[in-house]
């Protein structure tokens, strides 16, 4: 046990380098389309002029991602992983370079849409922030509880989906805390701007903070 | 190349003794949370009397899967990953032994919801059947082009949801296309019945071919 990882070395690595940038990183984890993309694109949006954001995304294919975030102004840097169903710390690091992080006070990583893998590549990231669908279900953190174990903070997403669906706010709520107690939650809708304002609070006061 | 992986001595097995049952088995494959038990159950119950199925449930936790499918009355035996990401023939292989194949028609596996993973691992089916529902986005087939391309039929879910969500079906059609033009694709709604009958046609006219 005493060895660390590759992945673990280079995102040691990468946790020094962020740190004497004085930057705030998160790791940005969802199934495929929970909305991870719009609820990043949303926030650069609304908090430009207030804070220095920029973005590395992953994805097997197409920069569809970093194109519609580049939308916001901020600089966004997209990893093209071909079969590879999880970001690792080497390839953040290498797209770090990319990105002028002295001028920055946010560093996002959107990660591959996937709901396992990704929970066990430390990027070196300050945050694991989780995104979780109305549409998707109550019960995901019950059945995929290894990547809310590993949750820092989990947005429920499209909330002005929620009476469309039927979603049961109690049971997801309840199911989120039975799996993930250390995580601070958020209702959110990316679409509408439903809620992102508690998100922007904890975020400026966590960016205050580094 | 010339070596066969474990996995695909296993699938050789696998479908070896499907055959041997007269089985048509699918493999059903999706993100979390885009409705694959409530697609199988519904199929099932509908189809309750003109065939007999049986469900094998892929899930890192829980068996509520399992559970859901037993009520339309089929067989469902769950496996339980633990932290495994996707399926592998040999755990189906064993658990298709709890099941009284030759009693079947219709032998349908539910695996781990990913879209990645699982597209690397032949179970031994004859079908693979990969579900997209409308609410995670129209670009899912460019953006994890791995699994489409190894799909045998598409199935769009939740059409119920597609004008509250803003659905682009031409798109999301055209890119389906694009990425699997191989596949047979139907638009259905797992909660209100809608396409679902194309499917069933689909599903028994294949089963009188085996
Ligand atoms: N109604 C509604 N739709 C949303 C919301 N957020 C995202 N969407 C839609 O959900 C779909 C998927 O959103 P994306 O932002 O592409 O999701 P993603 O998690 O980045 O997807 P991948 O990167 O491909 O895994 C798109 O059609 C979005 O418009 C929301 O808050 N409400
Ligand atoms: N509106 C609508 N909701 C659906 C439909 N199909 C499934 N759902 C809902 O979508 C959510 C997820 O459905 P599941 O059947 O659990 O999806 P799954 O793909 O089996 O999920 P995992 O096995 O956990 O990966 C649940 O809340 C279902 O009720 C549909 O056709 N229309
Ligand atoms: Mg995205
Ligand atoms: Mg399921
Ligand atoms: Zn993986
Ligand atoms: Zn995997």
């Amino acid at each position: 046990q005493g060895i660390l990882s590759k992945n673990d070395l280079f995102a040691a690595r990468n946790r020094a380098r962020f740190k004497a940038s004085g930057l705030l990183v998160l790791n940005v984890v969802s199934s495929p389309g929970s909305g991870k993309t719009a609820f990043i694109e949303r926030t650069l949006t609304d908090l430009q002029g207030r804070l220095r954001g920029g973005v590395i995304v992953g994805d097997l294919a197409t920069d569809n991602d970093a194109q519609r975030i580049a939308r916001s102004g901020a600089p966004a840097i997209q990893i093209t992983t071909g079969d590879m169903c999880h970001l690792e710390a080497e390839m953040v690091g290498k797209a770090a370079g990319q990105l002028n992080l002295d001028n920055l006070d946010l560093l996002i990583v959107e990660n591959v849409g996937n709901l396992v893998c990704p929970s066990g590549y430390d990027l070196g990231e300050d945050l694991r922030v989780v995104l979780l669908s109305v549409t998707e279900g109550e019960d995901k953190p019950l059945k995929y509880p290894v990547m809310f174990k590993t949750a820092d903070v989990v947005i429920v997403n499209k909330m002005d989906l929620a009476e469309a669906v039927g979603f049961d706010r109690t049971t997801a709520l309840d199911n989120i805390r039975r799996i993930a107690p250390q995580a601070t939650v958020f209702e959110v809708s990316a679409r509408t701007g439903l809620g992102m304002h508690e998100w922007y609070a904890f975020l400026e006061q966590r960016i205050g903070r580094q």
